[in-house]
């Protein structure tokens, strides 16, 4: 069947918007 | 001791912070440190490359939170993961893409990656929970948009005048006059650039030791994790 990667969290943050 | 929030909070120039910081590393490695995290804190710190200059190299690839403060400054630089990993990887820095994760998992098992990903769904057992992760690409998105202000002007000539001359009737004199309205308009635009989230139309399931509500669907996120290999669904 199709399989999906596994990922343990470690941490996140919300992105900035960027300003260009 | 080293009051690391209190070095901070006087150079509140992330860049002079960092250069500060660093000045501590010939002194105390412990300090240095502690004084770099209180500069990507509590300054909107952006600086990248000074982050991953040789300087600083030993201390990112050894001390645990190392990843972790390299992904904030990824995200709040904008959270372009895919050119600031690039940047990484020209420093040899160990954190890598989930395409490159998924594309040889034997590889990647049990390696920092750093996806940009939105949660799609949560499932919840126990304590633990599992999020279904949907992988998002940046895109720079331009129009043209109008700079200052714009100019407008409108103009009326008016032109009267006879015209003598010979006619087939004999001599004469005919008048009239030429009413003209000029309009204009001037305005300067600039292309502006915005940044669109899209689907890669890669996913994850990414497992959480503890519920967190923060994580809220529909919102992009940069999340920083370790490989686990792949699952058959």
């Amino acid at each position: 069947g199709p399989s999906i990667p596994v990922l343990s969290i470690v941490s996140y943050y919300t992105p900035h918007p960027l300003v260009v | 001791a080293f009051d690391a929030k209190a070095f901070a909070a006087q150079f509140p120039n992330p860049a002079v912070c960092e250069r500060q910081a660093r000045r501590y590393l010939p002194v105390s490695r412990e300090n240095a440190w502690s004084a770099l995290k209180a500069c990507v804190e509590s300054t909107p710190f952006t600086q990248l490359q000074a982050l991953i200059d040789r300087a600083w190299a030993q201390e990112l690839r050894t001390r645990p939170e190392g990843a972790a403060l390299l992904a904030k400054v990824v995200a709040q630089r904008g959270g372009s993961v895919e050119g600031d990993l690039r940047l990484l990887h020209e420093r040899k820095l160990p954190i890598f893409s989930l395409a490159s994760a998924v594309s040889q998992p034997d590889t990647y098992k049990g390696r920092y990656v750093l996806v940009r990903a939105q949660v799609g769904d949560m499932r919840s057992e126990g304590e633990k929970s599992t999020l279904w992760l949907v992988e998002q690409d940046l895109t720079s998105v331009s129009q043209e948009v109008q700079l200052g202000t714009a100019y407008r002007r409108e103009s009326t000539f008016t032109t009267t005048g006879d015209v003598g001359g010979q006619t087939s009737l004999g001599s004469g004199t005919v008048g009239g006059s030429l009413a003209q309205t000029e309009l204009s308009r001037d305005a300067v635009t600039i292309p502006a650039y915005d940044n669109i989230s899209h689907e890669t139309g890669r996913e994850a399931l990414g497992r959480l030791a503890s519920q967190d509500p923060f994580l809220e669907p529909g919102r992009d996120f940069i999340i920083l994790a370790r490989f686990d290999g792949m699952r058959t669904t």
